[in-house]
This record gives C-alpha cells, sequence and structure tokens, in this order.
C-alpha cells in the first residue's frame, strides 16, 4: 500500500481570478507530484492540495513567489493513515 | 444505534463486510428490504443495491448514491448506517413509514467498488474508477464527469491523467451505465442523492452551467430545509446552493444527469468535515456523521413523498 511519509495536505487562499490563474500553473504542473483534492474556482473557495513531501520546498517556494496564502491542515498524512488502520484492525479484531 | 452482533457502524470497512451487512439486512428484514445486482464492476465485482419496499408495483423510488468517489469513506459508511436505520425505523418511526408507504428507496452504498477495494489495498486516496486507458499510463475515469449530462464540457479533462478525467465517452464507466441502465429500465424515479465528502455543501443542478434550473426555487428552500434538520442534531453548517456557483463548474455529473433525464428532487451531499482531516474523517465521526445526515435525508424524502409530481 502507498505510503505518504512526509506529505502534507496545504489549504491555499484564493481570493481572486488572478489568484485562480497563478494557482492553476500549479495544477498543470507534472513536476510536482500534486494531488488536487478540491479544484481551484473563482468563487473564493480555499482549495485543498496534497504535497508529496519532496515537493514541499518548491511548491512553497512557488506560492510564496506568486503571492498566495496558504496553512498547513494536514502536516503528517502518513500519521492519519496509520491511525485509520489501527482503528480497522482494531475492530476487526473485536 | 452503534453496532449489532456482527457489524461496527462505527468502523470503516472492507468492500465484502460491506456486502456481507446487505446480505444481512435483506435476511433481517424480508419484507422490507432485498439486495439486488445492478450490474459489475470493470473488474467484475458485483454491484449490489438494497431495495426497500413495503409492495407494489414500480412505486416511485428514491436513489440513494454513495461511494462513487472511492476515497470519500465517510460516504460509503454513512451509506450503510442509513440502510440499517431505514429498516429500524420503518414502523416506528411515522415519518419513515410512511415515506415507504408510497416510495420505494433504492440504495447503492458503494458506486465504484474497484476503486473503494483499491483504497483498501493499495491508495488510500484513489478517487476514479479502474478502467484501464488505451494509450495512456494512467489508469480510471471520474465517474462522476462520465454521466451524459454536457459531457466533457467545463470542469472535466480530456488528459486520462486527471482526477477529473471524463472518460473517452458518456457511460463509458460500466458502474455509471449499469446505474443509468437501471434507472432507466425503472422509469419511475423521483429523487437521486449522491453522498460525498468533504466541505459540508447541499447541492442541486447545475453544475455544467451557471444557468437556474428550472426547479432551482423548490430544490433551493427543500434544500435548506434539509440543511437546517442537519444542522439541528448538532450545529453542523452545511452550505446550499447550486453545484456550479456554489463550488465550481462541473459537467457530466450524476446529478445533473438525473434533473436532465426527468428526475426532479437531484442532491449532493458533501458530507463532513470542512477541510481539518479532508478525506481521512476519523471513525468516531461516522456515526454523528451517519445521524446528521440522515435528518436531512429524511427532510427530502418527505417532500418528495409528499409531492410526488
Amino acid at each position: 500500500r502507498e505510503k505518504f511519509f512526509g506529505d502534507q495536505v496545504f489549504r491555499i487562499n484564493v481570493r481572486n481570478g488572478d489568484e485562480v490563474s497563478k494557482l492553476t500553473q500549479l495544477v498543470n504542473s507534472d513536476n510536482f507530484k500534486l494531488n488536487f483534492w478540491s479544484s481551484p474556482s473563482t468563487l473564493g473557495r480555499p482549495v485543498d492540495v496534497l504535497v508529496p513531501s519532496i515537493s514541499l520546498q518548491p511548491v512553497k517556494s512557488f506560492l510564496k513567489s506568486q503571492g498566495l496564502e496558504y496553512s498547513v491542515t494536514i502536516d503528517d498524512l502518513q500519521a492519519l493513515l496509520d491511525n485509520e488502520d489501527e482503528e480497522m484492525q482494531y475492530n476487526e479484531g473485536q | 444505534e452503534r453496532s449489532n452482533n456482527t457489524f461496527n457502524y462505527g468502523a470503516y470497512h472492507t468492500l465484502e463486510t460491506i456486502y456481507q451487512e446487505m446480505d444481512n439486512i435483506a435476511t433481517d428484514f424480508p419484507d422490507l428490504a432485498s439486495r439486488v445486482k445492478i450490474g459489475q464492476s470493470f473488474e467484475n465485482r458485483p454491484m449490489y443495491v438494497l431495495k426497500f419496499s413495503t409492495g407494489g408495483e414500480q412505486r416511485p423510488a428514491i436513489w440513494l448514491n454513495a461511494g462513487i468517489h472511492s476515497r470519500e469513506w465517510i460516504s460509503q459508511a454513512t451509506a450503510i448506517w442509513t440502510a440499517r436505520k431505514i429498516v429500524s425505523d420503518y414502523g416506528e418511526d411515522p415519518a419513515v413509514t410512511s415515506i415507504l408507504e408510497k416510495v420505494d428507496i433504492f440504495l447503492l452504498p458503494v458506486a465504484n467498488p474497484d476503486g473503494y477495494v483499491y483504497t483498501h489495498t493499495q491508495n488510500r486516496l484513489w478517487r476514479k474508477t479502474r478502467s484501464l486507458n488505451p494509450g495512456s499510463r494512467c489508469v480510471g475515469t471520474d465517474p462522476n464527469r462520465n454521466w451524459n449530462a454536457s459531457f466533457a464540457g467545463e470542469g472535466a479533462s480530456d488528459n486520462p491523467c486527471s482526477e477529473v478525467y471524463h472518460g473517452p465517452h458518456a457511460n463509458s464507466e460500466v458502474e455509471v451505465k449499469s446505474v443509468v441502465d437501471f434507472i432507466q429500465k425503472h422509469g419511475n424515479f423521483r429523487c437521486f442523492i449522491d453522498l460525498h465528502s468533504y466541505s459540508q455543501l447541499l447541492m442541486y443542478p447545475y453544475g455544467y452551467t451557471v444557468k437556474k434550473a428550472p426547479d432551482a426555487e423548490e430544490l433551493d428552500d427543500v434544500a435548506r430545509h434539509a440543511a437546517a434538520a442537519l444542522a439541528s442534531l448538532s450545529g453542523t453548517k452545511y452550505q446550499v446552493g447550486p453545484t456550479c456557483t456554489t463550488v465550481y463548474p462541473a459537467s457530466g455529473s450524476s446529478i445533473d444527469w438525473a434533473y436532465d433525464n426527468g428526475i426532479k428532487y437531484a442532491f449532493t451531499f458533501e458530507l463532513r468535515d470542512t477541510g481539518h482531516y479532508g478525506f481521512l474523517l476519523p471513525a468516531n465521526q461516522i456515526i454523528p456523521t451517519a445521524e446528521e445526515t440522515w435528518l436531512g435525508l429524511k427532510t427530502i424524502m418527505e417532500h418528495v413523498r409528499d409531492n410526488l409530481y
């Protein structure tokens, strides 16, 4: 099963069409291996994106260079997955 | 409420266990529930629905869909809890009893079985189907961009590697086609509800255009009542509106197809949460989510019962 050690989920604030355009560059970039949990829209909704550990620094740099605000909503994805697995195994045991 | 002898509703389960519980429900309530196979997935897994009916021929019906995006585990978990709730409350809750005296309910807890198995065995965050795309290394189609409703329009991608790849043609995914065929053959569905996560939204058509649906006012009213009922349990707030202007444009979606094919009461729930855990909602939130969602679902189903157009 695929592991996500060090991967994080970012919440990127998108406030206008200009910022959507900037974010679209990220969406269309294959280099960072991003997984968008929600798609950019022009409605001012934040965008959640799973960032692999290897892409953390370049993505942060990109966001900073474009003036896009973000926060880290899940800072240890694998820990959440491990918890979920443990709960399932416990439940099956029960 | 948490469990019966064999199944813990407060936990996430494999496809096999969910299917077994569907069988248990049908066995425990043979006069009310039956498990019906409506097709097979790309990888040849059966697709089962639970039919809840008190009798009658081709009664007006409600379709409850869940798990079309495989990583949205709260959706499948809420669906199977809902199945048990329906059979438990029939004869006890006057609202459920009266709904089932007039309409049948069909519940598909795992609309994308291959994807769901894949989330358990290979990649917890898999969203799409597992169909192969000739000429591409990328697998799968977004089954909620594959319906014949402005297919391949805005909010869908023609790139097989995209998470919102619409597929080679409408209904290319056998999981989608199986539902379409079943609903069209039945011919008397009045309501289609699709359960997703996450974001806490209750939406109605359209997703493929900003134009208002002809029944937008009524749908908005029903959705607001449903969201209020949902919030009455523990204060969970849902945003209400048409898909396109509430989240983003999305063509080829299930509820747009349903609406365009005469199923007026078409809604999408985006269940908990708003992003703190996202798709990885802890299991201890399954029952609170299912309980509050039930109040919203029941409100919609009561409206359908009273407004059989």
